[in-house]
């Protein structure tokens, strides 16, 4: 189903634009052509991003670059811990401050005004919020900027986190969740603000449902391939991450990197690391949000599952799967890379889904022992809550809210299996945490993996050690939370193309929708003789 | 990890006016009040006497506001990491 590369016939006068494989991979750095975000479909449909508002919370953006000041919102942009209006980036001699203004480049730096490159959404808006360039973070200036202006800003970029080292558990303070909750209950008018967040840098030494942030079920956690489909070096995997973006990250051929704008007008190749995944996630929800201005937070989601394609992606460590209704993911790249193309396609018709359900499915409270020696293995049945106004059926989120504490956290590793037999990796390990005290406390370990199923049924829980030395455990709580809607939520959408995901899962929705009536009205026969 | 705490501290009022939180502030001692973008009566007050940054909690500050009767809750702001990608 791919498009041919001569078919595209976009041109842009920015000198930046040939080497920006992401948007256009025409096999540029050995890279693999059709590799990209297809944003040029996007773009000849005529959506650039008009009337989006996106907020880069980093360390401020050069509102002055020649590349960025046309579509720079300074309305909308501020800086919480001086109460700065204008965060214009701190001067460093290292120019260590630059991290805003490259993701603001990848986003919106203007078309065809011979600077530079082209934003994914080159006709939307920017603002800075800066937050990252002062000497400590608190919960009051995270939750400030994450709450800023939510009837303004559309969508909120973040490329930080808590510590990539591989032993840190941390995420958003209570202010910060209360803000994060607000937005998505009351940001754009009700519609919810849109979070996206790059997964981390930490490599094959972290796991990002341990980052708070990236595992929230409220922000869309994007990850990174390179130009060639392979794994960033510095890519972390977890269960949480929903789809994918590129950045650099494995070859030293500049080309390779991410080009972009640079700090004081000037254009850079090297926008390195996981960073750039964000931003480049946030154009093309702003492609989609220009497409359809009623999308809420969750239609988001829904439409990254659907649109996100496997491509040429390729992990070398975790294979492609299929879950319980057929969608097709990955434990580094979740359902594949964003396809802006197909988004906005789908985006132009789409009906918002319906309401969401949450379900305390089941929980263990007992203390269980956990040793090297064999896993514990742990089961929970559910009726999903069917019969109750709770009921969720059709599958979002699924959380596993677990108690544990060992000798060694980062050997700990954590399986969760739904009842149609999908498997997710909720804990991999993390060969330099040496915890042996704080384990983790009511941890969330979100999964995305089950998306779309029907959750009755038994879920199966594994946990045991990895690595070479002998350790022990308690698990003192598992308790498993379903997010999702009640009714079928692709049923009523239109399709167009009868090869893509929704066809897919629209049928499976008829069909299992089909069957259940069946049974109900078999039942009630039954009854009445 | 040692525990870092900031001389801001969230104050929820019952009273959410910007008038009422400088009253406050200025009558408890605390310099810096800027309201929080979101909740009712949140704010931020900055209290200059003490250092920006220590591993000792200001048990005696939090203490004095919360005898206030126009204060709700009083938590003061712990300093953290968060490193860009």
């Amino acid at each position: 189903g791919y498009r041919r590369i001569s078919d595209i016939d976009v041109d842009m006068n920015d000198p930046l634009f040939s080497k920006q494989w992401y948007l256009i991979n025409t096999g540029q750095a050995d890279g693999t052509p059709g590799l990209d975000l297809n944003v040029a479909e996007a773009w000849e449909l005529g959506y650039t991003g008009k009337g989006v508002t996106i907020a880069i919370m980093d360390d401020g953006i050069d509102y002055l670059h020649p590349d960025l000041a046309e579509n720079y919102n300074a309305e909308a942009s501020y800086d919480f811990s001086s109460n700065d209006p204008y965060p214009y980036p701190r001067y460093t001699d290292d120019w260590f401050n630059s991290h805003g203004t490259r993701c603001a480049g990848e986003v919106s730096a203007a078309a065809n005004d011979n600077v530079c490159g082209v934003g994914v959404a080159y006709s939307s808006k920017v603002a800075g919020i800066r937050m990252l360039d002062q000497p400590f973070m608190t919960d009051i200036i995270e939750a400030s900027s994450i709450s800023h202006m939510p009837q303004t800003i559309d969508i909120y970029s973040a490329s930080w986190g808590p510590t990539d080292d591989g032993k840190t558990v941390d995420g958003p303070r209570e202010l910060t969740l209360q803000a994060m909750a607000d937005g998505v209950n009351k940001g754009r008018n009700g519609k919810g603000s849109i979070y996206v967040w790059a997964s981390g840098d930490g490599g094959s030494y972290d796991d990002c449902n341990c980052d708070g942030y990236a595992s929230s079920m409220w922000t869309i956690s994007i990850n990174s391939a390179i130009n060639d489909g392979r794994t960033a070096l510095y890519d972390e995997s977890c269960s949480s991450t929903l789809a994918s973006t590129f950045s650099n990250g494995r070859k030293r051929n500049p080309e390779a990197g991410v080009a972009t704008t640079d700090l004081y007008g000037n254009c850079t190749l090297r926008h390195s690391g996981t960073s750039a995944a964000a931003p480049e996630a946030a154009g093309v929800f702003a492609l989609s949000l220009e497409a359809n201005p009623n999308l809420t937070w969750r239609d988001m989601q829904h439409l990254s599952v659907l649109t996100s394609k496997r491509n040429q992606l390729h992990d070398e460590v975790h294979r492609w799967r299929r879950n319980g209704v057929g969608l097709e993911f990955n434990h580094l790249f979740g359902y594949g890379v964003l396809d802006a193309g197909a988004m906005v396609k789908l985006a132009k018709d789409w009906k918002t889904v319906p309401e969401r359900f949450h379900c305390i499915a089941g929980s263990i409270q007992e203390p269980q022992t956990i040793t090297s020696e064999d896993k514990l293995v742990l089961t929970i049945t559910t009726d999903a809550c069917e019969g109750k106004a709770n009921f969720a059926r059709y599958l979002e989120h699924v959380q596993a809210v677990i108690t544990v504490n060992s000798t060694r956290r980062g050997d700990l590793n954590l399986n969760m299996t739904s009842p149609t037999g999908t498997k997710s990796i909720l804990l991999s390990r993390r060969p330099r945490d040496d915890d042996s005290k704080v384990g983790f406390d009511k941890w969330p370990f979100m999964t995305t993996h089950t998306w779309g199923e029907d959750p009755r049924g038994t879920w199966t829980l594994e946990v045991g050690f990895t690595g070479g030395t002998a350790q022990k455990g308690v698990l003192k709580e598992w308790t498993l939370m379903l997010h999702g809607t009640q009714s079928a939520p692709y049923i009523d959408q239109i399709v167009r193309d009868y090869q893509s995901k929704l066809a897919m899962s629209k049928k499976e929705e008829l069909e299992e929708e089909l069957d259940e009536a069946v049974e109900r009205s078999l039942k009630s026969l039954l009854k009445e003789n | 990890e040692e525990r870092v705490y900031t001389n801001e501290f969230l104050v929820q009022l019952q009273d959410s006016g910007e008038a009422a939180a400088k009253e406050v502030a200025a009558e408890r001692g605390f310099t810096g009040v800027r309201k929080v973008p979101f909740g009712e009566g949140l704010y931020q007050f900055t209290h200059s006497g003490i250092p920006k940054t220590r591993q000792r909690r200001s048990i005696h500050h939090k203490r004095h506001l919360e005898k206030d009767p126009r204060v709700i809750h009083v938590s003061q702001q712990e300093a953290f990491e968060r490193r860009k990608r």
